[in-house]
């Protein structure tokens, strides 16, 4: 075909260094969840202690929410976004039209979470993958336990991108974004963003 | 599906905080099409901690408008990197309407134009096919039909490089240009950015919206995904 060029996008879109914000770990592993061993499971921790956090949300206006989206959407409504450390994201598997087992898992894997922050309603959580199987919740509670019991958290890009890619499913390449900008003060911030998504893409969320 | 989270060290009031989220979504994550399908899983949070030393900032202080635009333009580069690796996508789109009545008939038009596979397998294929965004205009489900005078509508493929002219005309004032350049529409076309430049004349509002081009290699990966 005319239209197919061969493009790197990875080399195209994908940083290789960048600034990140002040007081966030981030952690990724592969559980076994995706088949090619790839990584899987992400978890992104705010350190910062001089003042409780703000989290914030819009999600899926799709009627067949998944559990993850349930179960996020009720802590944001539980704290009023205040007090949210963490958020959790695996991939390969959706937790999606699973029911109240599916909730249940969500529920376990955020609570383990929680557990290791020492604080409840501190954590959210995302799925994504194949929709309608159950979570594998052996491999992904060993891999949470590994991750907080060898301190996988780090700060530095490598960390960034790895928690970057262990939340690609069908992406050719990992969605890494971060900038540094001024306050009119001069008080110097940072954003940084990870997206994943290539197919089943066109959201409406609020 | 769509996942993605935005933290910052800024100090940020919640309720602000979601305020500011929503009105980049709306203008940025809400803003493209890959294939046109909602997945259950779509969600992007924000986390503001506040490591930083300001001030908190809420919805009156004079910051707010400023981090909210950085926001949605931070958002924006976010969501075209989603669009750049659509599923067997060559072709990264964008949908420019302006000067329409209103943003919400803007974007309604936009996410015809965006999700129609006509017209995404025909920018693959690289035809100037026109007619197909025309169709994909008129059916859109618009809230006020005064958003849509086909005597006023002007439709241009833009050029994305620097090559002269850089907007080829393909409707203007509702009339098809029936000697359309085919050799310029094709050099155009043969990029991998294009923009479809929609001018409704019928307000000032404006919409931009983000897709693909739809090819051989979407059937593929999606075929046998589950499997």
């Amino acid at each position: 075909q005319r239209a197919a060029a061969t493009v790197d996008k990875y080399a195209l879109y994908v940083p290789k260094s960048g600034v990140f914000p002040k007081g966030f770990k981030v952690a990724s592993t592969a559980t076994g969840v995706k088949k090619n061993g790839n990584l899987d499971l992400g978890i992104i921790l705010n350190t910062n202690k001089s003042r409780p956090s703000s989290a914030a949300a819009v999600f899926t206006t799709n009627k067949f929410k998944a559990a993850p989206v349930v179960l996020s959407k009720s802590v944001l409504d539980k704290t009023d976004g205040e007090g949210v450390d963490a958020i959790i994201v695996n991939s390969g598997c959706a937790n999606s039209v699973t029911g109240e087992v599916g909730l249940k898992d969500a529920q376990t894997i955020v609570g383990e979470v929680n557990d290791f922050l020492g604080k409840g309603d501190a954590t959210l959580t995302m799925s994504t993958g194949v929709i309608g199987q159950r979570l594998q919740m052996d491999k992904i509670s060993k891999g949470i336990k590994q991750m907080f019991q060898k301190d996988s958290f780090g700060s530095d890009f490598d960390s960034w991108l790895g928690l970057a890619k262990s939340i690609n499913t069908t992406d050719t390449f990992p969605k890494l974004v971060t900038s540094k900008f001024s306050l009119p003060n001069g008080t110097e911030y940072t954003l940084t963003g990870i997206a994943k998504g290539a197919g089943m893409i066109c959201p409406n969320m609020a | 599906t769509l996942l993605g989270f935005i933290v910052t060290d800024l100090p940020i009031k919640s309720t602000a905080l979601q305020s500011m989220l929503r009105s980049s979504v709306d203008r940025s994550f809400n803003c493209i099409s890959v294939d046109g399908d909602m997945s259950t899983n779509d969600t992007i949070c924000m986390i503001a901690n506040g490591a930083v030393n300001t001030s908190v900032i809420d919805e009156s202080s004079p910051e707010y408008a400023q981090v909210k635009s950085q926001v949605t333009e931070f958002a924006q580069q976010l969501a075209q990197l989603v669009v750049r690796d659509g599923e067997g996508a060559t072709k990264f789109v964008t949908v420019n309407v302006k000067n329409a009545l209103n943003f919400k008939d803007a974007k309604v038009i936009a996410e015809a134009i965006s999700n129609s596979m006509l017209v995404k397998t025909a920018l693959y294929g690289q035809d100037a096919n026109w007619g197909r965004i025309l169709c994909a205009i008129g059916y859109a489900k618009l809230g006020d039909l005064a958003s849509l005078d086909p005597t006023k509508i002007n439709v241009s493929f833009v050029a994305t490089d620097d090559s002269e002219p850089r907007e080829l005309k393909l409707i203007v004032n509702g009339t098809p240009q029936l000697d359309v350049d085919e050799a310029r529409a094709s050099e155009i076309l043969s990029l991998p950015d294009l923009e479809v430049l929609v001018n409704l004349g019928t307000g000032k509002e404006e919409c931009q919206f983000w897709t693909c081009d739809l090819s051989h290699e979407y059937v593929t990966i999606n075929g046998d995904y589950r499997s």
